[in-house]
């Protein structure tokens, strides 16, 4: 399984025109100058997997993460995030070749999650990603400031992350 | 109890010192229990020896070299519970371009078994990565997705 | 004591603001206190407005527009009390290459009149210096400066 | 005034046999691998102008900055640091071209001033740097990890920074 596209729309500092990124296995490199929105693309695969802290997304409320306008723009409606899985080999325990995985956070701070289009409560998105991808109680996200967490981790706090992964 | 903690703490442990010693070529280093008998009323510390010095506490270290060890304790916990996708945020602060480079090698080479994306400000994990994904801001705080770089096999 | 304090907080603030502007072309920046009539039972917060964008405060930007705040600040302190030397370990990390091309630049300005000495692993810094120690450890864990390279008149 | 040289023998990382810096005004950047002693450098400077802090050089107590021998070798019998100074404009209240500023401490963790040789109390190097120096109060040293700490700083902090220097 790997993730074949993300798309953007009214995200963070993205707009409400669908931004995409097509991706493919190996390693993929976000760049560009510091406030440009790299994080926030990352942040963008962390709120379409199921992430219930909006603090880790640097929002103070869900409705935080919707497009402000920016300076003297529109704000956008609603912040949405489509992940595709390739699901070529058969591996997700869904009929498609492709699934598609969608989460929504209106105004009103409520969200809403999707599979292929089809409206499904949030537990079954986190049942079909499972141990595949979002990996619970791994680290295969690191979000910005993570490794200096890391480094002034204490001893007792080390034993804890072993502690929590047994 | 402390079976199962001893157990993934072996795992860790083994791909700790493995990982240190790729980025750090000529070093070592070692997860140390406080407490070998009662593990779970002890805390857990970092042993390293980096190349030509002696070993040293974690904390003893440079900020670089903390930087560099925390790195590898992060990929150790990686391997232990894989996942088919990793997102990484700027994980290159403090190290030095030796040292980076050594991380971007480790990042591609795990990349051909688990799909990566890291953010980056930094030219060597740029140049590992097989597609780049350029962000701008435009005047009016929008952002966009300005090039991507199919860069083939590399 | 409040109009000591007011004093010193004009003189920074000043410096602050034009130390942003000239560090994020097209932005700019300004000290504010929580408590403007009470200074001192209030609070001091940075309200930035980087450029393009609508005003933040300080701790609404990214990682990197943090730093380059805070650095600003720093700056801005060591203008209202002078000092014949400067030594500064590591001032660059979190800055983009544009970002930090503007600090170095920044650095060798007020070098010309404050002696200063930065330790640094990034290109663009030492690209301005005036002169450069390379440091090394050897197999023995021992520290020895390898180069000295004068650069002449830039 | 300016630094013309800075010389460190048995300083934290450096040997017993005399390292020496020479310098001149404008910009000097120190480079090197992560932990090849840059940040080292950085506390001599810091070390023979008086810091009475050995925390901020990283070190329990002073005798921890006298170099340990390293891998195998023979640790160095007291650490010191001697920092020359161009007094060619007569800036500094001494009848000399030169002015050298001289700092060791000894195993016993005891600490010695000299001024040109002469050994002399700390409070005369303070009063001899004064403002043209080691302007107290002021943030002409910028230690490994002092931004990362103004960043995190509450407003409380912040305002308390001015205050400090009002
Ligand atoms: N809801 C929102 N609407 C509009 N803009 C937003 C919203 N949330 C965040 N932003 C903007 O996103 C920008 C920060 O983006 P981000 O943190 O992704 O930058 P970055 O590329 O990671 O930078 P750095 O290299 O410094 O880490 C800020 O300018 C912020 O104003
Ligand atoms: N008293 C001492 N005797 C011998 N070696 C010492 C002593 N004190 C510190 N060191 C060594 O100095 C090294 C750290 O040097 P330093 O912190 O200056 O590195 P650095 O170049 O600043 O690295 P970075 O780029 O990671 O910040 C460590 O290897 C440490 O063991
Ligand atoms: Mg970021
Ligand atoms: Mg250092």
């Amino acid at each position: 399984v790997y993730v074949s596209k993300i798309e953007l729309r009214g995200f963070k500092s993205f707009g409400n025109k669908k931004t995409v990124l097509p991706l493919s296995p190996g390693l993929t490199a976000i760049v560009g100058p510091n406030g440009c929105g790299k994080s926030n693309v990352i942040e963008a695969f962390s709120f379409v997997l199921g992430q219930l802290s909006a603090k880790t997304m640097r929002a103070e409320k869900f409705s935080d993460l919707i497009f402000n306008g920016g300076n003297g723009g529109r704000a956008a409606p609603f912040a949405e995030v489509s992940l595709y899985l390739d699901n070529s080999r058969g591996e997700l325990p869904v009929d498609a070749k492709t699934v598609k995985i969608s989460r929504r956070v209106s105004r009103n701070g409520k969200c809403a999650y999707w599979i292929n289009n089809k409206r499904v409560p949030r537990q079954r998105v986190i049942e079909l990603l499972g141990g595949i991808i979002s990996s619970a109680g791994g680290y295969n996200f690191i979000m910005q400031g993570d490794v200096d967490r890391f480094i002034k981790m204490s001893s007792l706090e080390r034993r804890r992350i072993v502690d929590d992964m047994a | 109890k402390t079976e199962v903690f001893m157990e993934t703490f072996d795992k860790i442990s083994k791909n700790f010192t493995k990982i240190f010693e790729t980025l750090s070529p000529g070093g070592t280093a070692e997860l140390v229990l406080e407490n070998p008998n009662a593990p779970l009323e002890g805390g857990l510390e970092i042993e390293a020896r980096p190349a030509g010095k002696r070993v040293l506490r974690a904390d003893a270290m440079s900020g670089g070299e903390k930087a560099l060890t925390a790195v590898a304790f992060i990929f150790a916990l990686q391997r232990v519970k894989p996942a088919t996708i990793y997102v990484m945020d700027e994980i290159d602060a403090h190290l030095d371009p030796q040292n980076l480079k050594r991380v971007a090698k480790m990042l591609k080479e795990s990349s051909k078994k688990s799909q990566t994306i890291v953010a980056t400000l930094r030219d060597p994990v740029m140049s590992a990565a097989d597609r780049l994904f350029g962000v701008n801001m435009d005047k009016n705080g929008e952002s966009h997705i300005v090039s991507v770089e199919l860069t083939g096999t590399k």
